[in-house]
C-alpha cells in the first residue's frame, strides 16, 4: 500500500508541468498517510512535513524541470538530514577500561547486542568483560555466557545490578580489559523505579557510552519511550535491532527525532555476527517503501 | 478530544491522531471517522459513545473455551511470535493460569535454538510446580514436541502449551520450521493444535503482517497481548479483529507468573479512546 500511494503521488506530479500549493498539499496529504503507515509518529511527520512544505513552495522548485522529482528529492533530505549517523564504533575512555551500558524496553535485543558489540571491539583487537546486570530475567546470565562461549568472554554477574558493575570493573583491570559492556534488564520506560536504577547506576559509575536499543518494529509509542529513557540518563546512541525483519522501521524516525542522538548500528539478525553500522539513506528507503 | 466543546474539524482532526498514536493505523482510523461522520453525531461525547459502540460490535465475540478448558485431551497449544513479543513467560503465565484452575499441564521447551531458551523455561517450571520438556540445545524442536506429547497422552495431561523460538515471519525455512511442528502435532494427537500468536503491544503496522504470515504456518486461532503494562494502546488488534477476524484472548500485564488477564473490549477501548 506504502508503495502504491507513492507510485500515485509520483505519477499525479508528473503529469503536472508547473506546480500549485494546492498540488503540493495534495502530495504532502498522501505523503503523511505514508509516513504514518510507515510507523512514523503523527507529531514527527507533522513538523518534518511543515518543513519539506516550506522548502517545495518555493517558486524556484514549483516551476522547476521535474518539480516532482524536486518535492520527493526535499522529502528524502529532510528525513535523512534528521538521521545524522553516528560512528559506527563505541568511543573509547581516555582512561580504560571503557564503560558501555545497553538500556530498553523488555525484548528490544540487549543481550543479544552486548555480545555482538563485544565481538566487534574484540575485531579491534580489545579485550572484553560482559556484565550480566539482569538480575531478574530467569537464565538472563546464562544466555550471555552461552552466546559470548565461542568468543571467549569473561561474563560477572552479581546480586544486584552495582554489583556486578563492580565486579565487571574489577575484573576488568585485573586483567587489563579495554571494554565492559553492561547488559542490563528490561524495563517499562514508565516505570519510574527501574527508570531511577538507571540514573543510580550512572551517578555510580562512570559511562562511556550508554545506548538505548530499540525493536524496529515499535509503532507510536516510540516517542514516549526514547524521551523517558533520555531524561532518566545520558543516552549517546541508538541501536536498532531486528532489521532483518520487514518492518518499515518509523520508530527510527521517531527516536532520532526526538533523541537528537545518532543511531549507531543496527542488529540484522540473531547471529553474533549480525550487526551493521547504520546508515541514513537506507533507513529512509526503507520508510520511505 | 471527547471534553472538546463542539464537533468541527479541529475535533475530526484530533480524533484522527488520537487514533493514529493508539497505533489503530491510517486505513482503519480512516475508515473509522468516515463511518462517525456520516452518522453525525451532535457532540464530541456522543461521537465518543458511537465510536465505542462501533468497536465494542467488533470485539463482540466469546474467548474461545479451549482457553479456559480443554476441548479433548491433550488441549495442544503453540505459542509464537517475533523475537522477543513475550512468548516463553506467557507460556509459563498461561500454565500457572491453568495449572490453578485444576487442570494437568506441561510446558515443551520447543525453542532449541536461542541461547539458554530451555533453561528460562525451566527455572519457570520449576518456580510454578510445572513439568517442562525439553531438549538438547540444537536438537529438533518437533522431537521436543513428539516427547512432550507421548508423555501428555500416556498420563491423560488435559493441556501441552508449546513454546516455540521467536523468528521473524519474513525467514521461510524459520516459518516452515513452524508448519513442521504444527505436523508433528496433528500426527501425534490426531487433530490440529491451536495456534496463538503472541504480540508485543508496542508493536506498529507490523503487526498485521506477522499475523497474516504466521497464519500461514499454523492455524492461529488467537492473539495474546503482551507487555499491555507499557501503557501502549494495542490499536493494531482491531485490525487484526477486523481484517483477519482473530480474537484477542489474553492481555499480558506484568513480568510475573500472575501478570495475565483474559481481553476485556471495555478496558481496550477504554485506554483507546482516553
Ligand atoms: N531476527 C533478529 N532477532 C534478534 C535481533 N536482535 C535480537 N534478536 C532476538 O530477539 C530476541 C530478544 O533478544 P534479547 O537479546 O533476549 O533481548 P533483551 O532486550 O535482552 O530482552 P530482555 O532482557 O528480556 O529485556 C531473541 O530471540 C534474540 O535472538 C536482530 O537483530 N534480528
Ligand atoms: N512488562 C512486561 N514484560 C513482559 C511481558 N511479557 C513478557 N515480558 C518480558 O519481555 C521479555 C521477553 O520475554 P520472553 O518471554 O523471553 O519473550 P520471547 O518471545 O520468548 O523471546 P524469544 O524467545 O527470544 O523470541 C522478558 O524480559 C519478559 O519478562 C508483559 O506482559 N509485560
Ligand atoms: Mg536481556
Ligand atoms: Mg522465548
Amino acid at each position: 500500500r506504502l508503495r502504491e500511494r507513492f507510485e500515485g503521488i509520483l505519477s499525479l506530479l508528473r503529469r503536472k508541468g508547473k506546480l500549485s500549493e494546492e498540488d503540493v498539499d495534495n502530495a504532502l496529504r498522501q505523503i503523511r498517510l505514508a509516513l504514518l503507515e510507515a510507523d512514523v509518529h503523527y507529531k514527527v511527520v507533522k513538523d518534518l512535513l511543515s518543513k519539506v512544505r516550506e522548502k517545495a513552495l518555493k517558486e524556484e522548485v514549483l516551476s522547476s524541470i521535474s518539480p516532482a522529482d524536486q518535492v520527493l528529492k526535499i522529502l528524502y533530505e529532510e528525513l535523512v538530514g534528521v538521521m545524522k549517523g553516528g560512528a559506527p564504533r563505541l568511543s573509547s575512555s581516555s582512561e580504560p577500561p571503557s564503560l558501555y551500558m545497553l538500556v530498553g524496553l523488555q525484548g528490544s535485543g540487549k543481550t543479544t547486542t552486548a555480545v555482538k558489540l563485544a565481538k566487534l571491539l574484540k575485531k579491534d583487537g580489545k579485550r572484553v568483560v560482559l556484565v550480566a546486570a539482569d538480575v531478574k530475567r530467569p537464565a538472563a546470565k546464562e544466555q550471555l555466557e552461552t552466546l559470548s562461549k565461542p568468543l571467549d568472554f569473561q561474563v560477572v554477574g552479581g546480586k544486584t545490578p552495582f554489583d556486578a558493575v563492580s565486579s565487571g570493573i574489577r575484573l576488568a583491570k585485573e586483567r587489563l580489559c579495554e571494554a565492559i559492556i553492561v547488559d542490563s534488564a528490561g524495563r517499562l520506560h514508565i516505570d519510574e523505579e527501574m527508570l531511577s536504577e538507571l540514573r543510580e547506576l550512572e551517578k555510580q559509575f562512570n559511562f562511556q557510552e550508554i545506548l538505548l536499543v530499540v525493536d524496529s518494529m515499535m509503532g507510536q509509542e516510540a516517542l514516549k519511550v526514547g524521551s523517558a529513557f533520555a531524561e532518566a540518563v545520558n543516552l549517546t546512541g541508538v541501536i536498532l535491532t531486528k532489521l532483518d525483519g520487514d518492518a518499515r522501521g518509523g520508530a527510527a524516525l521517531s527516536m532520532s527525532y526526538v533523541l537528537g542522538k545518532p543511531i549507531r548500528f543496527v542488529g540484522v539478525g540473531e547471529r553474533i555476527d549480525d550487526l551493521e553500522p547504520f546508515y541514513p539513506d537506507r533507513i529512509v528507503s526503507r520508510i520511505l517503501g | 478530544i471527547f471534553s472538546l466543546k463542539k464537533i468541527d474539524d479541529d475535533f475530526w482532526a484530533s480524533l484522527e491522531e488520537s487514533l493514529i498514536e493508539g497505533d489503530v493505523g491510517v486505513d482503519y482510523t480512516l475508515r473509522l471517522i468516515d463511518e462517525l461522520k456520516r452518522l453525525k453525531p451532535s457532540s464530541p461525547e456522543e461521537a465518543k459513545e458511537l465510536l465505542k459502540e462501533r468497536l465494542l460490535s467488533l470485539f463482540n465475540y466469546e474467548i474461545p473455551p479451549w482457553v479456559f478448558e480443554p476441548s479433548s485431551k491433550p488441549e495442544v497449544i503453540i505459542f509464537a511470535g517475533v523475537n522477543g513479543s513475550g512468548k516463553t513467560t506467557t507460556v509459563a503465565k498461561v500454565g500457572r493460569m491453568l495449572s490453578r484452575r485444576g487442570f494437568s499441564v506441561i510446558l515443551s521447551a520447543c525453542d532449541t535454538f536461542r541461547a539458554a531458551a530451555g533453561e528460562q523455561l525451566e527455572i519457570w517450571g520449576e518456580r510454578l510446580n510445572l513439568r517442562v520438556i525439553k531438549g538438547e540445545p540444537g536438537s529438533d524442536p518437533g522431537a521436543v514436541l513428539y516427547d512432550a506429547l507421548s508423555s501428555a497422552l500416556s498420563k491423560g495431561v488435559d493441556y501441552v502449551l508449546v513454546d516455540t523460538a521467536g523468528r521473524l515471519h519474513t525467514k521461510y525455512n524459520l516459518m516452515e520450521e513452524l508448519k513442521k511442528l504444527g505436523r508433528v502435532a496433528q500426527k501425534a494427537v490426531g487433530r490440529s493444535p491451536r495456534g496463538v500468536l503472541v504480540l508485543d503491544a508496542t508493536t506498529g503496522q507490523n503487526a498485521l503482517r506477522q499475523a497474516q504470515e504466521f497464519s500461514k504456518s499454523v492455524p492461529i486461532e488467537g492473539v495474546v497481548l503482551a507487555k499491555y503494562d507499557s501503557m501502549a494502546k494495542g490499536g493494531v488488534v482491531i485490525t487484526l479483529r477486523g481484517e483477519l477476524g482473530l480474537p484477542i484472548i489474553l492481555v499480558g500485564t506484568g513480568e510475573g507468573e500472575d501478570d495475565i488477564e483474559t481481553f476485556s473490549p471495555n478496558e481496550f477501548l477504554k485506554r483507546l479512546l482516553s
